[in-house]
Order: structure tokens, then C-alpha cells, then sequence
């Protein structure tokens, strides 16, 4: 099995 | 005032094609420079960058920068009203809370006009880095959504593994497991039909095929697809649209539990 991480785990809301 | 115009309606056509799939509705920010979009999917897990810059349009005019929201199945509409060869202006006043559509056939003798109205949207914007990728794959953009079709069929995600000697997509399920390798091409006819890695140090990514999938839906802007990645951080897919800008792809990797 495998978990797919948000976008917001890389990079920082501006 | 804003004032936008294409040649050809055709092309905003595919834009819209390429994002309309992960996107319901997206805010086009207008400045002098063009017209760019930032948004990411309901589900924060993909985000699609779009930049059309000003001097690909054959009119553009921008004199205050205008954040328009916009229903894409609306939008979609009317632009299917149009034929691929209608040029095509976008405008809006300054403060409006509607966009035009006009489009005008070849010989001037048809030229119709819709108007949409705008939405205010709450706008998410990522900060994206400048990264420096272990691995940049370019390919034939056809080629790339005939892999990433193929391959849904055998599972979920797509393991992507690139080396200096070539790149490998494959899949598995219960049906079983498929495997796809491309080696760099050494000569061809046509630069859009090759295959070129530049490789810092080899990287394997797993990647949901679902996203992927709708990426490819940008195949017609664009002859060649680029593939940048690293460990641990999102995919960056491209493709340049000639003349006119580029539309990217970020997708983060699926993590093994």
C-alpha cells in the first residue's frame, strides 16, 4: 500500500 | 480594461482541454506580462501552472491587472460555439464581474459574442521553487500519453524510474505487471520524436496514473513533454505551447507505508 501526500506537504502556501 | 485576442480559437481550445479535467474552476490573473493560472485539483494532491505570455497573443492590452474567476464547464460552452479557425478576443472591463468571448470567422462575416459571468474564488497559491532536478526526461508528448494509457490498465501507479541509460515506467495489479522502457534516441528526423535524459543521479518515483492521465490531456498544445524529477519531491510535467507560453503539471510522489 502507498499514501499519497497534498502538494501542501512540498510547498509553502503563499 | 483587458483585451485579449487570438488567432485561432483552436488553441484556447486545448488549453482548456488540459486543465479542465482536474480543475471545475480556476482564477486567470491577467497583468501585463499575459494571462497565468495557478490551481491545484479538489484533492491538493496535483497542481496545474498555466502561462500564456503577452506577446503570444496578436493583440493584448492589460491595463490593470485583473483577477478573473471562471466556471471551466461554462467557459467550455462557449467556446465550443466557436470553429478552431475563429479568432478570438477575451475582454473584460476594469472591476467587471463578467468576461466577453467574441469570435470572428476567417472572412469577417460572422462574429458572435458571449458573455460569462465571473466568480470570486478563494485562491491557494503555492510557492514553487526553483529546483534543480536529479532528472529531466524529454519525450514525444504522444508518446508519454500512449504509456500513461497502457499502463492504467495494469494499476493504480506508475513507478517511474530514470537512469543515465534510459527511463522505465511500469505497472502492476492483480492482473499482473507491465513494463515500458525508453533508451535515449542516438539520431532522428524530427527533434520532436526524440527521447533525451539529462541525469544528475538516477531517481525511482511512484506517481498515481489518475493524474498522470489527465496531464496527458495537454498532448495537443505540444509536440514534446519534459519529465522533471527528484527524490521526494512533486513531478514537474511541461509542455511548451509554441509561441505562446507553457502549461506545467506538479503531481506529488506516492510514499510507500
Amino acid at each position: 500500500t502507498s499514501e499519497q501526500p497534498k502538494l501542501g506537504s512540498y510547498y509553502e502556501y503563499e | 480594461m483587458f483585451e485579449a485576442r487570438l488567432i485561432s480559437s483552436g488553441i484556447l481550445k486545448k488549453v482548456l482541454d488540459a486543465i479542465k479535467d482536474l480543475l471545475n474552476e480556476a482564477t486567470f490573473d491577467c497583468s501585463d506580462s499575459g494571462i497565468q493560472l495557478q490551481a491545484m485539483d479538489n484533492s491538493h494532491v496535483s497542481l496545474v501552472s498555466l502561462n500564456m505570455r503577452s506577446d503570444g497573443f496578436d493583440k493584448y492590452r492589460c491595463d490593470r491587472n485583473l483577477s478573473m474567476g471562471m466556471n471551466l464547464a461554462n467557459m467550455a460552452k462557449i467556446l465550443k460555439c466557436a470553429n478552431n479557425t475563429d479568432t478570438v478576443t477575451i475582454k473584460a472591463q476594469d472591476n467587471a464581474d463578467t468576461v466577453t468571448f467574441m469570435f470572428e470567422s476567417q472572412n469577417q462575416e460572422k462574429v458572435s459574442d458571449y458573455e460569462m459571468k465571473l466568480m470570486n474564488l478563494d485562491q491557494e497559491h503555492l510557492g514553487i521553487p526553483e529546483t534543480d532536478y536529479a532528472c529531466i526526461v524529454r519525450m514525444p508528448s504522444h508518446e508519454f500519453a500512449r504509456i500513461c494509457r497502457d499502463l492504467t490498465q495494469f494499476g493504480e501507479s506508475v513507478v517511474i524510474t530514470c537512469t543515465k541509460e534510459g527511463v522505465r515506467f511500469s505497472a502492476s495489479g492483480d492482473s499482473g505487471s507491465a513494463n515500458i522502457k525508453l533508451a535515449q534516441t542516438s539520431s532522428v528526423d524530427k527533434e520532436e520524436e526524440a527521447v533525451s535524459i539529462e541525469m544528475q543521479e538516477p531517481v525511482t518515483l511512484t506517481f498515481a496514473c489518475q493524474y498522470l492521465n489527465s496531464f496527458t490531456k495537454a498532448t495537443p498544445l505540444s509536440p514534446q513533454v519534459s519529465l522533471s524529477m527528484s527524490a521526494d519531491v512533486p513531478l514537474v510535467v511541461e509542455y511548451q505551447i509554441p509561441d505562446l507560453g507553457h502549461i506545467r503539471y506538479y503531481l506529488a510522489p506516492k510514499i510507500e507505508e
